[in-house]
C-alpha cells in the first residue's frame, strides 16, 4: 500500500493549480523515494514533470511501486475542500481504483476524507538528456511571472536572449514593441531576490508566450525561478519546493524553416 | 516568428 502525509498540505494543492491546466490525464509514480509525474501537455509542444522526495513528507511509505492515473482537474476540486493549513494524507491500495485523500484541521478537529476515482491512462516517458546550458538565470519567481505577462499585452512570441548585457526578453505585436532586460544583481537583502545569470555563450531562442506565462502558476511554490536557455533546445523553467522537491516545465522554441 | 517545434522532436520516447 501507499500512504503519505504532508503537514504543509497545502504545497499540494498549489502543485496541482501549477500543472492541471497543462496537463489533463496525468500518471504519477510512487516508489519508496517519493512521487514523480512525467506529462506532455495536449498539444504535444511542453513537458511538464515533477518530483516529490519521500523525505519531504512527514510520514511516507510505498510498499511496491505503484502507478496511480489521475485526472488532474478532479483531484484540484477534491483540495479546493482543504483548508490552508490542512495536513493531508494521500492513501492507495496496491490493487485500489481509488486514491484516498484525508484532510485534518491544524487542531485536528475536523477531519475530511475524499475517495478519487483512478483512471487507466496510457503515457510515454520521454527521455531528457543532459544538457550543457547556454545560459542560466536565476531570478525571483515574482520577476519571471511579471516579464511573462507584461509581454503577453504586447505580442504572442517572445525572443529570449543572453548576452553580456544580460538577459533580453523581447516580444513584438501589432500594438508596437517591447523589451525587458535583467541585469545580474547582487544588492538585494535577501539572497532570492538577486538576479543571478551565468552565461556560457551567448543565445537566442523564440517561444510561445501562452505557455511561458502557464508556467508561473508554479509562483506560489518557490520564491525563486530558473531559465536554462540551450541553443536550438527547449527552455527548461524550474520551480524548487522548498524541503520537498521541484516542478520544471520544458518548452520547444519557435524555429525559422 | 518561426514554426513551433513539438517537445518529441528533442526528447525521445524511452
Amino acid at each position: 500500500m501507499f500512504e503519505a502525509r504532508l503537514i504543509q498540505g497545502s504545497l499540494l494543492k498549489k502543485l496541482v493549480d501549477a500543472i492541471k491546466e497543462l496537463c489533463t490525464e496525468v500518471n504519477w509514480d510512487i516508489s519508496n523515494s517519493g512521487i514523480n509525474m512525467q506529462s506532455m501537455d495536449g498539444s504535444h509542444v511542453c513537458l511538464v514533470a515533477f518530483n516529490l522526495r519521500a523525505d519531504g513528507f512527514d510520514h511516507f511509505r510505498c510498499d511496491r511501486p505503484l502507478t496511480l492515473g489521475i485526472n488532474l482537474g478532479n483531484l484540484a476540486k477534491i483540495l479546493k475542500c482543504s483548508g490552508s493549513n490542512d495536513i493531508i494524507t494521500m492513501k492507495a491500495d496496491d490493487n485500489g481504483d481509488t486514491l484516498t485523500l484525508m484532510f485534518e484541521s491544524e487542531k485536528q478537529d475536523r477531519i475530511t476524507d475524499v475517495d478519487l476515482k483512478l483512471m487507466s491512462i496510457e503515457s510515454e516517458h520521454l527521455g531528457i538528456p543532459d544538457q550543457d546550458y547556454s545560459a542560466e538565470t536565476s531570478m525571483p519567481s515574482s520577476e519571471y511571472q511579471r516579464i511573462v505577462r507584461d509581454l503577453s499585452s504586447i505580442g504572442d512570441t517572445v525572443n529570449i536572449s543572453a548576452t553580456k548585457e544580460g538577459i533580453k526578453f523581447s516580444a513584438m505585436g501589432d500594438i508596437g514593441t517591447a523589451n525587458i532586460t535583467l541585469r545580474q544583481t547582487s544588492s538585494a537583502d535577501k539572497e532570492e531576490e538577486n538576479v543571478k545569470i551565468e552565461m556560457k555563450e551567448p543565445v537566442l531562442l523564440t517561444f510561445a508566450l501562452r505557455y511561458l506565462n502557464n508556467f508561473a502558476k508554479a509562483t506560489p511554490l518557490s520564491s525563486t525561478v530558473q531559465v536554462f536557455l540551450t541553443k536550438d533546445l527547449p527552455v527548461q523553467v524550474n520551480y524548487n519546493i522548498q524541503d520537498l522537491g521541484y516542478v520544471k516545465y520544458y518548452l520547444a522554441p519557435k524555429i525559422e524553416e | 516568428a518561426g514554426a513551433q517545434k513539438g517537445i518529441m522532436s528533442f526528447f525521445g520516447k524511452k
